[in-house]
């Protein structure tokens, strides 16, 4: 495993887990899409079908033990905690997940490498975890004020990405890594859909500014 | 085989 690929995982990590932490110690989750937050729930479930059949190492079955508990945990806590679910933004929320899963299921038993349950459920994962955090950015749109933590979360979130499009740039020189045209524009997709954020997160925190979109 | 090398991606 290479520093990227590191760096990544660990970027996704944290952005779960400052997720986890606004939610459970604030016990609010104002300005975070339970739309976007269901779809990765729905990612990590498809992705990760063959993760007690196919074994590569303790680190990887551990961080996919961790990203389908957090995001299920997620989901729990946004529909069925008394008090967070109070906090959810629903009248803002209004994204339909269906846009989002059925281009993408029907893209995925079209274009896929082999047509087997499995990897069409693969395939499908990464075109829908490309497009997934869409309803986020959205109701970051909507929201005028976007407190530090949902800001922090999406920043590490478009960071994770961005690390993975160097981690395969590496592997793709050191180890004539077979090149998967579906994980890599996949992946371009999903990393080009946080330019806009990125140059307005970075515009204020240059000038010490609280983070606003224009509308 | 090639096609499961990168699945030991998350």
């Amino acid at each position: 495993m290479n520093i990227f690929r590191l760096a990544g995982d660990m970027t996704h990590l944290a952005s779960v887990l400052v997720l986890l932490l606004k939610i459970h110690t604030i016990k609010s989750c104002a300005g975070v899409s339970l739309k976007t937050q269901e779809l990765y729930a729905l990612v990590f479930a498809t992705r990760y079908l063959d993760i007690f059949t196919h074994f590569i190492s303790i680190y990887n079955t551990l961080m996919k033990l961790i990203f389908l508990g957090s995001s299920f945990s997620i989901v729990w806590y946004m529909r069925r905690h008394k008090i967070v679910r109070r906090s959810y933004d629903k009248e803002q929320d209004t994204f339909r997940h269906l846009f989002l899963i059925l281009p993408c299921f029907l893209l995925a038993l079209v274009i896929n490498e082999r047509f087997t349950f499995k990897e069409v459920m693969w395939t499908f994962s990464l075109y829908l975890e490309a497009v997934a955090i869409l309803p986020q950015l959205v109701l970051l749109q909507r929201t005028r004020n976007i407190d530090n933590l949902t800001g922090q979360y999406v920043f590490l979130l478009g960071g994770y990405r961005a690390l993975y499009i160097l981690n395969w740039i590496y592997r793709y020189f050191t180890e004539q890594h077979f090149v998967h045209w579906i994980t890599w524009i996949s992946g371009l997709v999903q990393t080009l859909l946080y330019a806009d954020f990125f140059y307005y997160y970075f515009h204020s925190w240059k000038n010490n500014e609280k983070l606003q979109l224009p509308a | 085989s090639s096609n499961d090398d990168v699945k030991d991606e998350l």
